[in-house]
């Protein structure tokens, strides 16, 4: 149906030769169909005189209604097929491009994207996000990580102390992401992650999404203090973000192997949010048997 | 310690609340990177003296001390990599348990052997940067590639050291499929 399958190790991902789309990913002995699009909010600029017109700002994300626009519904694409790793090379705009990649002998998918400058153009501020969309039936139910601490749990439109009426549904549910946000199928024992390089905002807005804000700039100050907008630069130009989301999936009920997914996941963050220490030196011409 | 207290200082003005969630003013921003990229440059004096001390080198005398220096492999650039023949990479690994770590170095060609401590030639790739990076602004470098390897079994605590240098002529038994745009699925 023209999807092209690419493995690495113990690990495979199928994409749309037409769109150049993820279309879903194997690892752990399962396969979850998966699309992931980049997408924006638009902020919303108003005149901070009360609560219904505040803009958009450092101090807050508020879009300018519920609805998120895609960057690009197609991506070209490009593929590198090594040894040690695969890699596959998307470009969604001039200011958007991803690397996605499988290494062997490791047991997550990285995406490192790079994001930006973002454009100033159309009035209000681009909040730019990345969406993952599998099919588990999630019950307006996600989990979000506390300081890579407790992982708690979120419910769509609801508070566990008071009743809630969301009135902003994009960004009243909304949280924090330190290090990691997942879903669960409880029904089929399913359980899909990302972890982040760095603290990012993030939701589930429908069953089955994950989705992550990595990027934004904003027109107008939000009158919350910084008296400043938020349109971020260096070298006269906007801010280029590169990070990563390090993508986990399989059964929570099963070992792989002698682990759990929970257990093999915390490997993932340690390793990532504590990683290797990389010095170079030169060597003035030594060879390796005179350096040693 | 005074090496030390530079960057101990910005973290200490980095714990600030527009620092953590960056509402802070574009100047302060500027200002907060400036005092970071100080305390890194003062601390990397530190690093060298401790990672020579764990390596046994001899600190005082300047022919066995090791120039260890760091990069900003976030935008792939760094200065070693790309102008030495031949360097070494240290990787230490702060976690209590033994890890592996992909390494990548930015680099100018694509012909370069890695040796691991033990002298074994391993496993490399050298794969072409995104266009992305070659564009961000403030990036200087001339590296369009970066070459990759398998770090195995770094020590808890502890560090190993790879000797890679460039080698003559071009890699004839390349393992790769270079990039392909919008390859056949039958491939």
């Amino acid at each position: 149906n023209g999807d092209v399958e690419v493995t690495k190790g113990d690990i495979g991902l199928t994409y749309n030769e037409e769109t150049g789309l993820l279309t879903g990913i194997k690892m752990n002995g399962e396969y979850i169909p998966i699309t992931q699009k980049f997408l924006l909010y638009r902020g919303f600029i108003g005149n901070n005189g009360n609560s219904a017109n505040r803009s958009s700002g450092a101090y807050i994300f508020r879009p300018n209604d519920s609805n998120v626009y895609t960057v690009s519904e197609k991506a070209t694409i490009e593929t590198y097929l090594g040894s040690l790793i695969v890699e596959i090379r998307q470009t969604f705009s001039d200011w958007i491009s991803q690397t996605i990649r499988l290494y062997c002998s490791e047991n997550f998918v990285e995406f490192d994207w790079i994001v930006g400058p973002i454009p100033t153009d159309g009035g209000n501020g681009k909040e730019i996000i990345t969406r993952y969309t599998t099919t588990l039936k999630t019950n307006s139910t996600f989990y979000t990580d506390s300081n890579g601490k407790e992982i708690l749990k979120r419910v769509r439109n609801f508070r566990p102390t008071w009743d809630l009426n969301v009135f902003e549904n994009a960004s009243g549910n909304y949280y924090p992401v330190t290090s990691k946000i997942s879903i669960r199928d409880e029904t089929n024992g399913l359980e899909v992650a990302v972890l982040t390089d760095r603290p990012e905002g993030g939701s589930s807005l429908s069953d089955g999404e994950i989705e992550l804000m990595i990027h934004r700039n904003c027109f107008a100050d939000d009158s919350f203090g910084v008296g400043e907008a938020l349109n971020e630069y260096a070298y006269g130009k906007g801010l280029v973000v590169r990070g990563s989301h390090y993508f986990s999936s399989g059964s929570f009920l099963k070992l792989t192997g002698d682990q759990t997914l929970a257990s093999q996941q915390k490997d993932i963050a340690q390793r990532k949010l504590l990683r290797a220490w990389t010095f170079l030196a030169p060597t003035d011409g030594l060879s390796f048997k005179e350096y040693k | 310690e005074d090496n030390l207290n530079s960057l101990r200082e910005a973290m200490g003005v980095l714990q600030h609340h527009d620092a953590i969630t960056g509402t802070e003013k574009q100047h302060v921003a500027a200002d907060y990177a400036r005092l970071l990229n100080r305390g890194f440059n003062q601390c990397s004096t530190a690093t060298k003296t401790a990672l020579n001390k764990l390596a046994n080198n001899d600190t005082n005398n300047s022919s066995t001390a090791v120039e260890y220096q760091q990069c900003q492999f976030n935008i792939s650039e760094c200065t070693v990599s790309e102008n030495e023949n031949s360097f070494v990479v240290t990787i230490y690994n702060p976690l209590s348990r033994p890890v592996n770590n992909y390494v990548r170095l930015p680099v100018l060609h694509d012909n370069y052997e890695v040796h691991d401590p033990e002298g074994k030639k391993i496993a490399t790739e050298t794969i072409s940067l995104p266009k992305a990076i070659l564009n961000i602004p403030g990036r200087d470098s001339k590296a369009t590639q970066e070459i990759l390897f398998l770090a195995e079994n770094l020590p808890p605590l502890g560090f190993k050291t790879y000797y890679v240098s460039k080698t003559e002529g071009v890699v004839s038994n390349k393992t790769h499929q270079e990039f392909q745009a919008n390859p056949n699925k039958n491939s």
